[in-house]
Order: structure tokens, then C-alpha cells, then sequence
């Protein structure tokens, strides 16, 4: 029903058609769903793609099993602290990340498997205020966390076994840092975004910070999913969550700018906007950027995907006869996760 | 978007700005 309001008013029709249903998997537990992820897993000499779910007390592993089915192979408890996230790892294998805490991140975790002791086991990597933490390329993990004097922002190299082997600081900016995102090809250069509506450069190398610049849109406390380097110019896909419509700011989803690091100027090259919904205006809550293409949850309990680079809404997945989509994340391959609270996940093909 | 518009453009950004950069 929700389909058929929505497919009209997509500028060039009805394109649900580009979301090809793959499979599902329900989490039966009864516990809410908070975040869903997928890990490359090795066992038995076979390495592949498993999904990840959360909910506030556990974490689970899913397998996938002839005629699309998954089944459940294990579950870390983690009873003590509220899980709130799971932190995607790139290039890792056999390691699932989470975030726990109250309202902000209070401590993160390395879930793993232990082939000598044939054991799943957990390990702590990192304490404190911490208000953004992203996993990088090489097992890598940056965070940044606040004490009442400063802010830290720190780069942890994650060893295989789940431990974390070295680290190093990186300069601070003034301004909370609200995400983190790896500029591709450029191995040691790492931007971020402030909850001052700034862009920060580093050098992950040597720490440096090297420049702040403004955002460059006046939609409060963008997050950065993806960078690149191109012709002496970087782009930094932003996305504005609860973004609301005003007249200094659009109703924006995703949105990717242009900056150029030298002189900090920066322009606004292509805007991609919900598609409105059934019942008005509907509004960016969450999402997640692979390659080029984005997906996020709306208001309207829809997912929309979009061609960052035409800012065209390609696809919009209307909320499921069980209940509205609240999560949304890309696997490897242009398989899109699509996760209610009720447990259910939904793959499909994009 | 043009040269114009975003000042001098150089290809060397990263090196550049590390150089410059308090360490």
C-alpha cells in the first residue's frame, strides 16, 4: 500500500525494481534490534560473508545456509554495558567491533574467535567519553573521546588475535569530532567532521592536523562517509541526519562537496534529497555510503537509495508489512541490509 | 567547479599541507 503512494512521485517512476529481494533473516530472540553489519569470516578453510546483529544485550553471528537461509552460529552476551553499535572493520577477517554504552560510547570491544582454544571470546580496546570511532583500512580504528579538559583523538592498530598492538595520537582539533572517514588511495591522509560544522585534515602518519575548514553547508553537524582526492581537490561525501527543512538549509540526505585543501574554499557539487513520501515531507534519520551509492532510513519508515554522484533517488524499499525499516547498511557487492527493531533483516540486491 | 572559484588548485595538497603543518 505504502508502495503504491510512494512509486508516483518519484521523478522518473517506479523503480522499487532496482531493489531485487535476496533473502531474510529474523532474529527470534524477542530483544530489539540496534544495529546490523556483515564480517568476513574464515572456518573450515572457507572464507565468507556472515551478518552481524545487535540488540542492546547481545551480539550475533548469522551463517549463510543453502536456499537463502541463515541460521544463527553464535551469540557474544554482553550483559554489563548496553550495545550500541557495531563499528565496521574494512579488510579484517574473523573480528566483529562494537560500541557500548549509555547515551554516548562508554567502552569498545573486539569480538573474535580463538583457533587454538577453539573459543569465542571478547576483549576490551579502548575506555572512555568517546563520541566518534570509525574502523579504517589494515585494522585500524579511530576514535575520538573527551575528557573534561580535552578532546584525544586516537588511531589504534588492532592486532589479529583481537588486541590492539600500537597506537598513535593525532592533534586535536577545538571542536568534537563526529566521524571519521579515510580519504581512498591516500593511505595516510584521514578527514573528519566536527560538530561545529567543520571538515578536519590530518596526516595520519605523522598526527599533524592540517587543515579545518568549514563544512561548507549550513545544515548543522554533517558526518563524513567516504573521501576522496581528485585533481588536486577533495571530496567528502556528508550526510545531515535530522536535517530539517529551512530556508538556509534543504532537506538534504547525502550531499557531496568539493574542497580544496589549500585554500579551505569548498563548494557544494551534488545534493541528493529524500523523495517525498506519502504522507509530506519525509527526512534523513540514518544511513550509509558504499562506492557510490547511498541508502538511508526516512521518517516515513521507507528506505531510499541514491546515485550520490547524479543525486538521483534510485530506489526506495517502502516499510515492510511487519513494521518500518529502522537501519540501513551496504555488504560487499551492492548488497543492501535493511533491519527492523523487530529483528528482521531484509538483503536485497541493489 | 572551476579554478575560480576555489582558489589555486594543487595536486600536491597533502605534501604541501604536511610540510607547512606545526608538527
Amino acid at each position: 500500500d505504502a508502495a503504491e503512494h510512494l512509486t508516483p512521485v518519484l521523478p522518473d517512476g517506479p523503480r522499487e525494481e532496482n531493489l531485487q529481494f535476496v533473502s531474510e533473516l529474523k532474529d527470534s530472540s524477542g530483544s530489539c534490534a540496534v544495529d546490523v553489519s556483515t564480517v568476513w569470516w574464515e572456518a573450515d578453510g572457507c572464507r565468507e560473508l556472515r551478518v552481524v546483529t545487535a540488540s542492546e544485550s547481545s551480539v550475533s553471528l548469522w551463517q549463510p545456509l543453502a536456499h537463502n537461509h541463515w541460521a544463527k552460529t553464535y551469540t557474544w552476551q554482553l550483559a554489563e554495558i548496553p550495545v550500541i553499535q557495531i563499528i565496521p572493520l574494512p579488510d579484517t577477517c574473523n573480528l566483529v567491533c562494537v560500541a557500548l554504552g549509555e547515551l554516548e560510547i562508554g567502552e569498545i570491544r573486539l569480538l573474535g574467535y580463538s583457533s587454538e582454544a577453539d573459543s569465542f571470546k571478547h576483549s576490551l580496546v579502548k575506555t572512555g567519553n568517546i563520541k566518534a570511532a570509525v574502523g579504517l583500512k589494515e585494522q585500524r580504528l579511530v576514535s575520538s573521546s573527551r575528557t573534561l579538559q580535552e578532546q584525544q583523538v586516537e588511531v589504534v592498530l588492532l592486532s589479529e588475535t583481537g588486541g590492539s598492538k600500537d597506537w598513535q595520537t593525532l592533534m586535536a582539533p577545538e571542536e568534537t569530532v563526529t566521524a571519521f572517514a579515510e580519504v581512498e588511495g591516500m593511505r595516510e591522509a584521514l578527514v573528519g567532521t566536527t560538530a561545529a560544522n567543520s571538515i578536519v585534515v590530518w596526516n595520519l602518519q605523522t598526527g599533524q592536523l592540517l587543515r579545518q575548514m568549514h563544512a561548507g553547508c549550513s545544515c548543522p553537524a554533517p558526518l563524513c562517509h567516504r573521501a576522496f582526492s581528485d585533481s588536486g581537490l577533495l571530496f567528502v561525501v556528508l550526510s545531515h541526519p535530522h536535517a530539517k527543512e529551512s530556508e538556509s538549509c534543504g532537506n538534504l540526505a547525502f550531499h557531496v562537496v568539493a574542497f580544496n585543501p589549500r585554500t579551505g574554499r569548498s563548494r557544494g557539487v551534488v545534493f541528493s534529497s529524500p523523495p517525498p513520501g506519502w504522507g509530506g515531507r519525509q527526512v534523513y534519520l540514518e544511513g550509509d555510503v558504499w562506492d557510490t551509492v547511498g541508502a538511508a532510513v526516512l521518517t516515513s519508515g521507507a528506505v531510499a537509495v541514491w546515485d550520490l554522484l547524479r543525486g538521483r533517488c534510485g530506489a526506495v524499499l517502502p516499510p515492510g508489512p511487519s513494521g518500518h525499516w529502522a537501519l540501513t547498511r551496504w555488504a560487499a557487492g551492492a548488497v543492501l541490509l535493511a533491519g527492523q527493531r523487530d529483528g528482521t533483516v531484509g538483503l536485497y540486491r541493489y | 567547479c572551476s579554478e575560480s572559484d576555489l582558489g589555486p588548485i594543487s595536486l600536491n595538497w597533502f605534501e604541501e599541507l604536511t610540510a607547512e603543518a606545526p608538527p
